[in-house]
């Protein structure tokens, strides 16, 4: 399973649609403080079914949805949607029958989130299996945040410990 | 539940040790597990020895080798189950140009043992130039971001900007 | 006692807002002091609107924006009783070159206004371009620091080594 | 009262005597990682008086003791010393009766810090209310240490609050 695009709609700053290929080897994302840029790696943790509002920014899950600016009123819907080459048919059993694997997530006003696997309305828990079952996931060592590093430096000692977890 | 943890602590120590003199051309470094018997509740410790100067505790040393020291831990613990998309974001932020360098060295022959997929956010001109592509995010309507492909070439004038 | 606090408060938020706004080059911010009717148990929130953005709690800035808002209310509470030295350590780190422009030229304006002299540590190439004087810290001898005065000009060559 | 001048002997890595003059305006200090900018810092903030071992990074006082390398033994003595040109007599009474002002703290170990004033003993905490008096000190909002700001974004309400305290 090679993840290869990630999709925005209404997720933060990204109002407009917007699609990241996520091709082999090393990919740079540049740009001044406040573009964006960490908003892109949220929108893949979120779609990967991160639960804390607090990792990413917010007080509430809905403080992902783009709120609007002086010149654009706010949107009332947010969705990423994460896509992957399955050609070599690696995925889990229940995903596994096709070429190509989308997961999305998608969040509107006073109702949650909504998680599809290729058009299939699953669980969360179902997309945090899948990613766990690729060695990924929202907070697996593979998503290193901003300030993270500073997190890990001045943890306690018991704290730290936690990341050999992934490990075990 | 213990035995796993401890089986993962032998692997991650093994990789933390490699990566930590990869990353800073020398040295040594190592993990120990403290306060405790159980590793279970056990703390995780870290004591470096950077190249010519004393082993001691991670906290003595600088910023920018704290960052190194911290980055060798999460990639020793990436390497036991690499994952197919790794994203680091500003993890560059606080080291000089030789370690810089270095840190680029070592997310290459990651990528080249493992085959995992580098996103990796920065405004370090010198990981820009080392990067097999470029994307830049930017603002033109205020609030509002927008990406854009970057000619490799084009990456000095955007790291001016940002 | 809480009488000063809201008095400091008060004087405290007045600079804090102008400083945003000079660092920012426009939008506005604000400081509320939250959850407590006695300013001895409150606690401080920041709310920032950078420019052409709503506004928001500090949290749901960027790492950039969110130094500059807090080096914001550093200052903000430093005019209150200027200290005759002022020490920054790398507080450039997470700004891009547009903002470290800012930075500058701001602490420019708290010289010319207090007459402090500051000592600023930074790996950022245009901060060194800005500085008075430079000084380098090397370790030609392992693990021993020794300072040697450096050109301006030579400021370029240190900068790529660190 | 004017600090010009901060002299380091045995302090963490700088084990030779090393003066570091502070002049009028913005003076840079560069360098690479680990080669001694922040020992310079915490350098001035323990010769005002610093308490927290743990604020210098070290587990305990003696830490900044110069400790060694491959090529030379420990130091069994740190000295730091800050200069001020007192021509305007703007000093404390107790202290204003010549041109220079010369703050001193050194520790030896097993020994602990001894403070003196133009080289007369004093106890630590006239070295701390006379940076006090200056509007200065080691927890001033002047000394802004590295991941300081960091700390300052992550921080409860309540403890950011205390920053308000400096100017109350
Ligand atoms: N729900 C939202 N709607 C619209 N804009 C938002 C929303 N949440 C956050 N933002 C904006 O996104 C910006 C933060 O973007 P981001 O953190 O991705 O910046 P960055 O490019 O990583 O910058 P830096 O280099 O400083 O880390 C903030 O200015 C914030 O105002
Ligand atoms: N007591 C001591 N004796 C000798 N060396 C010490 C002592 N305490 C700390 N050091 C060394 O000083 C170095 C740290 O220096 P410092 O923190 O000043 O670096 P820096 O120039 O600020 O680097 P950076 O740019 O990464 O922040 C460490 O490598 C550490 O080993
Ligand atoms: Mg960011
Ligand atoms: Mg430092």
């Amino acid at each position: 399973v090679k993840f290869n695009r990630l999709r925005l709609t209404g997720f933060k700053s990204f109002v407009e649609p917007t699609e990241l290929s996520i091709d082999e080897g090393l990919t740079g994302v540049v740009g001044p403080n406040g573009c964006g840029k960490s908003n892109l790696v949220e929108a893949l943790r979120w779609v990967m079914g991160e639960t804390s509002a607090k990792s990413l920014r917010g007080s509430g899950m809905e403080d992902v949805i783009f709120q609007g600016t002086d010149s654009r009123p706010p949107r009332n819907m947010a969705e990423v949607v994460l896509g992957a080459d399955n050609s070599t048919r690696g995925a889990p059993p229940q995903f596994n029958d096709s070429d190509d694997i989308e997961i999305s997530r998608r969040i509107e006003r006073d109702a949650g989130s909504a998680y599809r696997i290729n058009g299939n309305d699953v669980r969360m828990r179902d997309v945090q299996t899948f990613f766990a079952d690729m060695n990924s996931g929202a907070r697996s060592t593979a998503m290193v945040r901003q300030g993270q590093i500073g997190q890990i430096i001045n943890s306690k000692p018991q704290d730290r410990r936690k990341i050999l977890e992934e490990a075990a | 539940g213990r035995e796993r943890l401890l089986a993962a602590f032998d692997t991650v120590s093994a990789n933390f040790e490699r990566l930590f003199t990869q990353l800073f051309g020398g040295g040594m470094a190592q993990l120990r597990l403290v306060e405790s018997e159980d590793p279970l509740e056990a703390g995780l410790e870290i004591f470096a020895r950077p190249p010519g100067k004393r082993l001691q505790s991670m906290s003595l040393l600088s910023g920018g080798e704290q960052a190194l020291t911290a980055l060798s831990l999460i990639f020793a613990v990436f390497l036991v189950n690499p994952a197919p998309v790794c994203v680091l974001d500003e993890v560059d932020a606080p080291l000089d140009d030789a370690n810089v360098e270095r840190f680029c060295d070592l997310v290459h022959s990651i990528r080249k043992e493992t085959g995992t997929r580098f996103l990796i956010i920065t405004h370090h001109a010198l990981t820009m130039s080392r990067m097999d592509r470029l994307f830049g995010v930017t603002m033109a309507e205020r609030g509002i971001s927008q990406l854009v492909s970057i000619d490799l070439n084009q990456a000095e004038e955007l790291a001016a900007a940002g």
